[in-house]
């Protein structure tokens, strides 16, 4: 006789989803580096790097990165500034990083 | 200019919140 036994594929290194070892970025989607998505984290980049006073305006941000369209960088903007890694300065369409102090 | 600054400090209330 022989017992059918259909490869039990059973994936036993799920290892990364390791509890509270760094920061607790829980929240899903998927979770790059520092809890920042590539789009986000090169923004992010973009307006720490800028020393304006009145900081970068999305225009500035669109024109460095011609790669990622303005509704990926308005969302990364939005998302940035709710994390309170950056925050809006003159108006609405310029920001500046809290990180850079 | 006002507006700025609260803005910042909003921004770094919130930056500190989520890095606690």
């Amino acid at each position: 006789r022989k017992s059918i036994m259909t490869s039990s594929k059973m994936p036993q290194s799920l290892g990364s989803f390791g509890m509270g070892d760094m920061a607790s970025y829980g929240c899903g989607s998927s979770v790059p580096v520092n809890g920042l998505t590539a789009h986000q984290s090169q923004v992010l980049n973009l307006i720490k790097s800028c020393s304006d006073p009145e900081g970068l305006s999305l225009k500035e941000l669109k024109s460095q990165l011609h790669n990622i369209n303005i509704i990926t960088i308005k969302q990364a903007v939005e998302f940035l500034s709710s994390e309170g890694h950056i925050y809006s300065t003159v108006d609405d369409d310029h920001y500046k990083s809290t990180d850079a102090e | 200019l006002e507006r700025i600054r609260r803005n910042k400090e909003a921004a770094l209330q919130r930056l500190a919140s989520r890095s606690v």
